[in-house]
């Protein structure tokens, strides 16, 4: 269980990173 | 996009897998010509997350008794580490030069490496559950041999209490799994089998049932009981070692689909 969590915060603090990277690069597409 | 095994590690890690490629995509398609804006909040927060995980890991190993999770779950770590370690360069890079190609390049492989080590971390503690649920199966297994040795009602009793709460926790376990997988061909051949095996345990007691009150009777039909019993022990016993080839296959066996 306290893996899953653990690995459930790393998933989210990615997503918001890759989405945060990917947002510039969006609206110059 | 990779195959998830279970419905849980798809859950968690389906929504970054989903984040990454379209990076990836933007990045291949040479469309990412914008400025990176500052990572550094975001990547301090992956960071810490990483760190977590890492404890969270190592404190598993040290009280676990499997020694598969032990051997396995050191290099996953290292992996998500290592991956912390390039998003920190791609920090550093992209705050000197927003458009640093080298910066682009480690966010993008720092991103996959997490999502990879993580993936590899959750399938680490998931086979170790499984083979915890193999065990269970074993147990039962090697239970069903003691059949064997039961002449009395007396004895029959007490096999069949024992037996109850093995077959019962094992049912249990083997149906949430099933529930659990992603693959649906897997998943339908597991809950058929605990089914099926369900149906058959009645008939194995009823079968250790004659074959007790044959003994009361002077041994007549002695040969035809045992026969019977076993026939059940069989199949219980196969049904189960079929259970235990189905709980260890990946997502990606495809074998069942030609069955």
């Amino acid at each position: 269980e306290q893996i899953l969590e653990a690995a459930k915060s790393i998933a989210t603090a990615t997503t918001a990173l890759v989405k945060a990277a990917s947002a510039a690069q969006k609206e110059l597409v | 996009m990779p195959v998830f095994h279970t419905k849980t590690i798809e859950q968690i890690l389906e929504p970054v897998a989903n984040q990454v490629s379209q990076l990836v995509i933007i990045h291949e398609a040479g469309e990412d010509g914008a400025p990176v804006p500052s990572l550094e909040a975001p990547i301090n927060a992956v960071e810490s997350a990483v760190m977590n995980l890492a404890k969270v890991g190592r404190q598993q190993v040290q009280s676990s008794k499997d020694e598969v999770l032990k051997m396995d779950t050191p290099p996953a770590i290292d992996k998500v580490e290592h991956a912390a370690t390039l998003l920190k360069s791609a920090s550093t890079d992209l705050g000197q030069d927003p458009y640093s190609k080298s910066g682009r390049e480690k966010l993008i492989s720092g991103a996959r490496g997490i999502l990879q080590g993580t993936s590899d971390l959750l399938l680490v503690f998931d086979e170790a559950e499984v083979r915890r649920i193999c065990q269970v199966c074993q147990g039962v297994r090697e239970y069903l041999k003691v059949s064997e040795v039961v002449q009395e009602m007396e004895n029959l009793v007490t096999y069949v209490k024992n037996l109850s709460p093995g077959m019962t926790n094992m049912s249990r376990m083997v149906s949430q799994r099933s529930e659990e997988l992603t693959n649906v061909n897997h998943a339908e051949k597991l809950a058929y089998e605990i089914n099926s095996l369900k149906t058959q345990l009645p008939n194995l007691i009823s079968s250790m049932k004659a074959f007790v009150s044959t003994l009361k009777d002077g041994g007549r039909a002695k040969e035809a009981a045992v026969n019977n019993r076993k026939f059940y022990v069989n199949n219980i016993s196969s049904g189960i070692t079929e259970i235990i080839r189905l709980l260890q296959l990946v997502s990606t066996d495809q074998e069942l689909q030609y069955d």
